[in-house]
C-alpha cells in the first residue's frame, strides 16, 4: 500500500485542498 | 491561467527507502503519503511549470480510501520559479 499511487479518493482530496488555497488554479 | 496538466498532475511521492523498510520489517510507522503536483502557471511571468509537496494525505489505510483528508497538509513548491519553462509544461489532450 505504501507504494501504491494514489487512490481517487486521495487524488480528489489533493485537488480540492490545492484549489482552496489557490482559488485561482483550473482543473 | 493556472492549471493542473495531463494525467500526471497528481501522484504519489513515493517514501524514502528506509521509512519504508523500517515499516515494513514492523520496527516503525507507516510513512505520510505525499502527492506531487504538477501545475501549468500560465500566469506567472514568465510562464513556468511548477511542482508542489502536497500533504500528508490522512485518513486514508489498505483498505482503500473515501475520506481523505488533508487538515494538516502544506503545499511546498519543489523546483525553483522558471525551472521548467511553460514549453515543457505536460501533454494535455485539449493542446491538439
Amino acid at each position: 500500500w505504501i507504494f501504491d499511487s494514489l487512490s481517487p479518493g486521495e487524488t480528489k482530496a489533493v485537488v480540492d485542498f490545492v484549489k482552496l488555497k489557490m482559488p485561482a488554479v483550473e482543473t | 491561467v493556472d492549471f493542473l496538466s495531463g494525467t500526471s498532475a497528481v501522484e504519489l511521492i513515493e517514501p524514502p527507502k528506509d521509512v519504508a523498510q523500517r515499516f515494513l520489517n514492523g520496527d516503525g510507522p507507516a510513512p505520510p503519503r505525499f502527492a506531487r503536483v504538477t501545475l501549468v502557471r500560465g500566469s506567472a511571468d514568465p510562464p513556468d511549470v511548477m511542482e508542489y509537496k502536497v500533504g500528508p494525505i490522512l485518513g486514508c489505510g489498505t483498505a482503500g480510501c473515501d475520506t481523505a483528508s488533508l487538515e494538516t497538509a502544506t503545499i511546498e513548491p519543489m523546483l525553483a520559479p522558471g525551472a521548467v519553462p511553460f514549453q515543457k509544461r505536460p501533454y494535455e489532450l485539449s493542446d491538439v
